[in-house]
């Protein structure tokens, strides 16, 4: 089964769903 | 002896000088110290104070595959489908499709698959079947996306839909007590135990041909609410154990892949893929 890393789309995730918490 | 005592006078009106400059500089001294304890002081409440606010951040977010109340208040099923309105204002919902979703902050934003939403995109798009739909049957359609959060039915938003990969986000009206927090860096990845989270319910058997049965309306085939649709099982979220063999990057696209054993079915697709805690790595295709 396959899941795409969404680390890469921080920028594009931050613009439309602010306040979301990253973790390193 | 004149001389002498004028040079001694002198000496000691120096002596003067440099005990007056001795203490200018101790008191400077002083000074700079009060003003280095000072910084010192404001330094660590500024660390105190950080501590606190990450302190804060992980006890309002998830922080454990454990949770399993707060994973329930967190992740959602969606729900694609349709609000039809006959001329005399009797209301039906029709569920076409369906996926899952998960929150990631405490004002409703929520990650699901683009193909999730496909369905809605194509009903949105369907502008002449709609025309077509309201002569035939004196009633009108429109599309809808519908999350169930703890078996518990919102309308939601679609807010954005990714146009490099197959990623999309949804806003429902509710506040979330504590959303997934999404994982910055790939790194050690490999081998890593994680958990895959969704309602995996078939996403596409109890609408087959559903287009069909969409476009083809009749009273009695419909609910009046699309969560009669659904029993009790597939409402609540399920969770696989499985480790990651592989992280790779398409040459073509830019874009990082993570494969694990994990087991998702086609509804669990748009549910999130865990670490132990909770932190999310990505979202199951």
């Amino acid at each position: 089964y396959h899941a795409i890393f969404f680390g890469q789309f921080r920028g594009d995730i931050d613009k439309h769903a602010p306040g979301v918490v990253w973790v390193p | 002896a004149e001389k002498t005592a004028e040079n001694a006078h002198k000496a000691a009106d120096d002596a003067d000088t440099a005990a007056e400059n001795a203490v200018t500089l101790v008191e400077e001294a002083k000074k700079a110290g009060e003003k280095t304890d000072m910084a010192a002081r404001n330094a660590h409440a500024a660390v105190t104070a950080a501590e606190k606010v990450a302190g804060d951040l992980k006890d309002s977010t998830l922080n454990s595959i454990r949770d399993h109340e707060g994973i329930a208040e967190a992740v959602g099923k969606v729900v694609i489908g349709a609000t039809i309105t006959t001329y005399d204002g009797e209301q039906f919902q029709i569920a076409v499709s369906s996926g899952s979703s998960f929150t990631i902050t405490r004002d409703g934003h929520m990650l699901t698959n683009k193909h999730v939403v496909e369905e809605y995109l194509k009903l949105q798009r369907a502008r002449d079947g709609k025309d077509d739909f309201k002569r035939k049957y004196n009633a009108t359609l429109e599309e809808q996306i519908w999350v169930f959060v703890n078996k518990e039915k919102h309308d939601a938003e679609l807010i954005h839909v990714s146009d490099k990969t197959d990623y999309a986000i949804l806003r429902v009206n509710r506040r979330f007590a504590k959303p997934f927090r999404l994982k910055a860096v790939p790194e050690r990845l490999l081998d890593a135990e994680v958990r895959a989270v969704g309602f995996p319910g078939a996403a596409t058997t109890p609408f087959t041909d559903r287009e069909g049965r969409l476009w083809e309306f009749s009273k009695n085939k419909c609910h009046s609410d699309v969560a009669e649709v659904f029993n009790d099982r597939e409402l609540q979220y399920v969770m696989t154990a499985g480790r990651i063999s592989q992280v790779t990057e398409d040459t073509a696209t830019k874009v990082k892949w993570i494969l694990h054993n994990a087991g998702i079915a086609r509804g669990s697709s748009g549910g999130p893929l865990v670490l132990q805690d909770a932190t999310v790595l990505g979202v199951n295709t």
